[in-house]
């Protein structure tokens, strides 16, 4: 069978699929200073899970807590990413208490897309990776 | 009452795939 590290090479969702891959990948990004952006991608995720389940003042509390730590704060790795439109229609949604399974969606993909041209590709570069496999 | 960062932090980790 694949070894598990030549899998996360296939593609980031690879690599996100996997417990290892996972702790792998947030100890590169941590070196360069960008681990919030992994930690929101799986924010994200998580958000849009939990709304079959959870109840309405949970998911307010947490839609809040997301936007508080990686959007508010225009100098923050996440916000710097995330496109000025997206910022407001997020910030709308919390304000006007229009909380939604999807709001975090289009935020989600431009990160990803940061990841999968930028930080992806540099981790599969990376010391780290390599003294791994 | 959860704390925020707990909130988030459970959001999180419910997220990650299970260990294989």
């Amino acid at each position: 069978p694949t070894p598990p590290y030549l899998k996360w090479a296939e593609s980031l969702h690879s690599l996100l699929d996997d417990q290892d891959g996972i702790h792998l990948f947030r100890t590169f990004l941590k070196q360069e200073e960008c681990a919030d952006m992994l930690d929101f991608w799986f924010a994200c995720s998580g958000f849009r899970k939990q709304e079959a389940n959870e109840g309405n003042e949970k998911m307010l509390k947490l839609a809040k807590a997301i936007y508080k730590k990686y959007i508010l704060d225009n100098n923050g790795i996440v916000s710097r990413q995330i496109k000025p439109a997206t910022k407001s229609f997020i910030k709308d949604c919390v304000m006007k208490l229009h909380i939604d399974p999807a709001m975090f969606d289009q935020a989600q993909t431009e990160i990803q897309t940061m990841m999968e041209e930028n930080t992806y590709p540099l981790f599969l570069k990376s010391d780290i990776y390599l003294e791994y496999t | 009452i959860d704390s925020e960062d707990d909130l988030l932090q459970e959001c999180i980790s419910s997220a990650m795939p299970k260990k294989k």
